[in-house]
């Protein structure tokens, strides 16, 4: 059965498209096909799959829109079988003004989701997407809103800094809100630490922190600091193709089992 | 006579917040009394200056909602002598939609703005605001609009990664958008390079590309990547008071002497 996971903290420069693309690579080349859904104008996720900004020929723009399906905008990557894409482009910053009268404004991509999962069915059984990954801008506006809407549940990118705690509190009411009045069986899938400096103590004092305030859903995998991650994109590849050996590499990885794991058990 | 800085980049993490705190605190400790207005939701620069959420009385929501002026806003931080700042609080997040219908929402901030200028003249000529720096959330929203009108230019902080290229050319647009319908007189004042890790080859192909694309525009100045300047605000101080001896806080020194002989020769 498909999953959707909206990766998603409105505070910036987390890791939510580092996540995005390295987690999702991981997740094809563990024979989980994957799609990669870019709901960021910026389009980052885009470009660090390898699809530059003049092949983006259908864009969640369009689908959010209503003027293509998923499936119409979702590529295969040229690097990575079973890891897709429906990339952005600019014109989804623009879309907010265009569907503020629209009154299911806020259910666009979830009616996106629902006719890919309809369209999947069709497929069999082991060309199935699995996965789904939705990263989302850095605010909680109505992308990132149809994001969580579409969501079975979030995936919350934490990274070892001080600024990133203030967040916490205001995402979880976010997730709330969304759960009274969008789409009542979301939840947090888990909480995942990113840019783990282990020079300093501030990165083990806020991990204890983020432990503290989700608990559990704290993957037990933490994602190092390692500028490797942050070489791969402009190499318009994911880190485990740009260095497999790196720790970052190995951290996705294992996120990867984790999460699979996590669903077998649940 | 007062110079308004937005401090704006719709990527998320790339030094805004740090950059307000820090540019703030060497403007004052260099004589230039200074005011930085926390228009994030998160409160991030609020928290790093030593306001804790239960002493922000009266906020930037409170000013862009007319219920107050910035001069009832503003608190001296009891760090640094000269250094003011107007705190956000969490309902900043909600002020877009209550603001929606109001035709003139995008001038709030600088009717608070003129209104301080005005205040400022009765003040002894020593005892002036010389600088407001305005601190954006990551996003082109309604809140980066009210600072963009509200100011005479943009500090542009330029994080020395990959991702932090992709925005530039929408940011770019964003500014002539503003020129074009809101404050005919915006322009960028200057571009600041941050958190450039002097051991990878990315942080330098990632400048010069900056530089090629805003040319004199961008400071000499460049801040290192610096573990202590992370450090700084989990003990609610700028990096100058935590650790004056660090190269963060050397390089924002040298960022506010940069400044201000730009605009003594202006
Ligand atoms: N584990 C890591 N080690 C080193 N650098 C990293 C790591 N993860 C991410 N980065 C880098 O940190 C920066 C921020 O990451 P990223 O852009 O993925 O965050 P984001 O939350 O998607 O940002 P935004 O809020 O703008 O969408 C990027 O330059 C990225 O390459
Ligand atoms: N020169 C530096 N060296 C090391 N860390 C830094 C430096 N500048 C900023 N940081 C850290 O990087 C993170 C991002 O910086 P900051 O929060 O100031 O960015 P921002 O652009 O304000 O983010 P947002 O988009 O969420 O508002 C913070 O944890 C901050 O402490
Ligand atoms: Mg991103
Ligand atoms: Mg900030």
């Amino acid at each position: 059965d498909l999953r959707v996971l909206a990766v998603a903290n409105q505070k910036g420069g987390v890791g939510k498209t580092t996540t995005a693309i390295n987690l999702g690579t991981a997740l094809a080349a563990a024979g989980q096909r994957t799609l990669v859904v870019d709901l960021d104008p910026q389009g980052n996720a885009s470009t660090g799959l390898g699809i530059p900004e003049d092949q983006r020929h259908v864009s969640t723009y369009d689908v959010l829109a209503g003027a293509a399906a998923l499936e119409q905008a979702m590529v295969e990557t040229a690097m990575v079988p079973g890891l897709y894409v429906a990339p952005a482009t600019r014109d989804l910053a623009g879309l907010e003004p265009e569907i503020s009268a629209a009154p299911n404004r806020a259910y666009f991509l979830r009616d996106a989701i629902v006719s890919l999962r309809a369209s999947e069915q069709d497929r069999p059984e082991k060309e199935r997407i699995r996965y789904v990954l939705i990263d989302c801008p850095p605010s909680l506006n109505i992308l990132t809103l149809n994001a969580m809407a579409a969501s079975d549940s979030v995936l919350v990118p934490v990274q070892c800094e001080f600024f990133a705690l203030e967040g916490i509190t205001q995402l979880k009411e976010t997730i709330e809100f969304v759960r009274a009045s969008l789409n009542p069986t979301l939840e947090i899938h888990g909480v995942v630490l990113t840019m783990h400096d282990s020079r300093t103590k501030l990165a083990d004092e806020v991990s204890n922190e983020v432990r503290g305030f989700f608990g559990e859903k704290v993957y037990a995998t933490v994602i190092p600091r390692n500028v490797r991650v942050a070489e791969a994109p402009s190499h318009g590849k994911p880190i485990l193709l740009y260095d497999s050996k790196s720790p970052g590499s190995r951290a996705y990885i294992d996120l990867a089992a984790e999460i699979i794991d996590r669903e077998r058990r649940a």
